[in-house]
């Protein structure tokens, strides 16, 4: 956070637009590993008492104190042995996403002088409580516990709900703890923010699918660790967070596979557990073909590891000096090494770089198509989630084998890109308090920033990778449409999905049934500020989706609907919506067609609504599975 | 232990909490696993209740409770609590 929230335009201190009163009166609900009370990123200096809503209570357990910041905790991990009882945070995880949201601004942090700035909030001036569901040694999350954080979280009367947690893929409504929670809790008024997912560039990975659900894609921006790795030769650049300082010296090159005794080669050139000898590494820089296990190299004595990851677009901290090559850069050091009698190299202290086609989807972000609503299109939105500087608990090594403590850190995930979003949330109520949770999620998606996936050399997704877009806070403000759905709108959709009687009442907790019209309701005419169709790969289409927007610009204004993209015949009737006043609402139908895209394709366009003033984006995604 | 063994934690869940001002959500947890498991002891096998902003309970069962609960009438719904991971 010390360059993400100045990367989206959403400034420092008064160099913002901000609402203090209502963004202190403002309790951000984050449900994840706990918290370090102690970080300064929630110190309560300068805040008076929790806002006269809040109904949460303190039960951080043993040594756990709340503050005028920290207003409410809980926990509903496990009693193990390892651990005390508390809502503490032995994973360093929930610290990092509490202060992404709505941490205090605290200056000069830093990771070994690396990322040095100003770690803060999306609005710093936020109340949090804390549900703890995850436990370091506990493997996972349950989804009991995860229930019974929502349960409480609902009840305390936050404002919105940060969850960065989830499986490796969607989930049927009717068995996913998320989607259960967040239903009630956009029908009480509050917005759910949950991570996309870790599971891309594969297709189909995005494991949170419900409409109801704010969905967190992850970028990569502008700022890029680097840690140079000097051969006796020249000179290539890897990825890592290198805080070890080697002094430029160079050391012998060693290959994992040749410095084993006790493993076969395809073993052993990962560097696998228990393979590499240390008499062969000790003093070293051992090559790894995986950055699965650095640290077995450190373990027998190596100086530095060099490894590859096809996935390194984005950089790790590791216990001792690695540097994290792309195939072909490690490629390079190999054949260096196989081509030279005493091959050596250095692996310098990390540095950063500008990167100026910033921002990219990143790597590992989870990706549609939704497999379990085709005409629903997941992620939404796309927000900064790789190497990001936030507040880390010291009782959590920052990496695998680490000794070392640390009060900030950086992390990579859509687990990051999720609280940005929610800080966004946050910041997007403090100018308009009686929003509800859907027209929030529309200002964000329509006024997000296109995205461009040819940018990324490992994503061909488009929309699949990053939904409507980057986010854009500012822009946010003033959306002038919005794409509203309440609970009614919400449950209409189930209706279209055959959910009935008690699967109904399954998702939405209320005895209701669904009338005619609703049963024949399309699940693609839900009002959600995107649109999607899943139609046949080979024949031609011919599709329409209905809309209904509000007017929160201008009470007399004019929209005119402009189609961008040449992909996708498309008309729109009526062409042109006029308002004679503030909160009127106008409907109108998107009528795409063409031939059929072919198998495992999308073709893209967008609509675009605009006064002048404002411009309302809506993705248009028609595509083949 | 065979017995521990054969029992996972499910989630019950049952949908809006009644509007009834009388309804105790936590009694009718305890009535309804009771009723299942066959003894007034439930003692390790209810794990926790959800009762202030919707109604159910996650609690460790068989295979044949699970059944029995999820064709109850109260009951809307009952699946197994899975791990999910920070991400």
């Amino acid at each position: 956070t010390t360059m993400s929230w100045d990367f989206m335009g959403l400034k420092e201190g008064k160099r913002a637009k901000r609402n203090p009163s209502i963004e202190s009166n403002t309790i951000i609900g984050v449900i994840d590993s706990g918290i370090y009370p102690e970080s300064e990123s929630f110190s309560d200096k300068g805040f008076g008492p929790p806002p006269k809503k809040w109904k949460g209570v303190c039960e951080g357990g043993t040594n756990f104190s709340c503050n005028n910041k920290l207003i409410g905790a809980r926990s509903y991990t496990p009693k193990t042995n390892e651990f005390p009882h508390s809502a503490r945070d032995n994973m360093g995880h929930g610290t990092h996403t509490a202060s992404t949201a709505a941490g205090n601004a605290v200056k000069d942090v830093s990771f070994y002088g690396l990322g040095n700035g100003t770690a803060r909030g999306g609005v710093p001036a936020a109340r949090i409580a804390v549900y703890k569901v995850c436990e370091a040694g506990f493997e996972g999350c349950t989804g009991d516990g995860i229930l019974s954080a929502y349960d409480d979280a609902i009840a305390d009367n936050v404002d919105l709900i940060t969850i960065s947690i989830g499986g490796d893929t969607g989930q049927p409504f009717e068995v996913d703890p998320t989607a259960i929670g967040a239903f009630h809790a956009m029908a009480k008024g509050i917005l759910t923010l949950n991570s996309a997912g870790n599971s891309g560039p594969e297709s189909s990975t995005v494991s949170s699918i419900a409409p109801w659900i704010f969905t967190v894609a992850a970028s990569n921006t502008n700022r890029g660790f680097v840690t140079k790795v000097v051969l006796g030769d020249g000179k290539t650049v890897g990825r890592s967070v290198n805080s070890f300082d080697l002094k430029g010296t160079k050391y012998p090159l060693v290959y994992g596979e040749s410095a084993t005794r006790s493993c076969d080669a395809d073993s052993a050139r990962f560097c696998s557990p228990g393979c590499l000898d240390s008499k062969l590494v000790k003093g070293k820089i051992v090559l790894c073909d995986s950055a699965e296990h650095p640290d077995e190299a450190q373990a027998m004595g190596a100086i530095a590891s060099i490894t590859k990851s096809s996935k390194a677009d984005f950089a790790t901290i590791f216990s001792f000096s690695v540097s994290v090559l792309s195939e072909d850069d490690y490629n390079t050091v190999l054949s260096y090494m196989n081509s030279t009698k005493n091959p050596k190299a250095a692996v310098l202290k990390s540095g950063t770089t500008f990167k100026q086609t910033a921002p990219v989807i990143a790597s590992y972000s989870s990706r549609g198509p939704n497999t379990i609503i085709p005409d629903i299109l997941k992620p939404d939105i796309t927000a900064p989630g790789s190497e990001i500087l936030a507040a880390y608990s010291p009782d959590a090594p920052p990496s695998k084998s680490d000794t070392r403590h640390v009060k900030y850190s950086l992390l990579t995930g859509t687990s990051m890109s999720c609280p940005h979003v929610a800080g966004v949330a946050a910041y997007l109520k403090t100018f308009h308090p009686r929003w509800s949770p859907s027209m929030i999620q529309s200002a964000i998606m329509t006024t997000a920033w296109p995205m461009n996936a040819s940018a990324s050399p490992i994503n061909e997704m488009d929309e699949f990778a990053y939904g409507a877009g980057h986010v854009d806070p500012i822009s946010a403000i003033h959306p002038g449409l919005v794409y509203e759905a309440n609970k009614s709108d919400h449950i209409a959709f189930l209706c279209g999905l055959n959910y009935t009687g008690k699967n109904l009442k399954l998702i939405s907790g209320d005895s209701v049934s669904c009338t005619k019209e609703q049963t024949k309701s399309l699940p693609r005419n839900l009002n959600y500020p995107s649109m999607t169709a899943q139609v046949s790969a080979t024949k031609p289409f011919k599709v329409a989706f209905r809309r209904t927007v509000t007017n929160v610009g201008m009470s007399n204004s004019t929209y005119k609907a402009k189609v961008v993209g040449t992909k996708l015949k498309a008309k729109v009737v009526p062409g042109v919506l006029s308002f004679k006043s503030l909160h009127e609402k106008k409907s109108f139908t998107v009528t795409v067609s063409g031939k059929g895209p072919g198998a495992e394709k999308l073709v893209s366009t967008h609509l675009i609504w605009s006064d002048g003033f404002h411009s309302v984006r809506s993705p248009i995604v028609v595509y083949a599975s | 232990a065979k017995d521990d063994q054969d029992k996972q934690v499910y989630i019950v869940y049952m949908g809006a909490l009644p509007a009834r001002v009388d309804y105790m959500p936590m009694s009718h947890h305890t009535s309804l696993l009771q009723e299942v498991i066959g003894e007034s002891s439930i003692e390790n096998r209810l794990v926790r209740s959800y009762k202030r902003s919707f109604n159910g309970f996650a609690a460790r069962l068989t295979e044949s409770e699970r059944e029995i609960l999820a064709n109850m009438e109260d009951v809307v719904s009952v699946f197994p609590s899975k791990k999910l991971k920070l991400q």
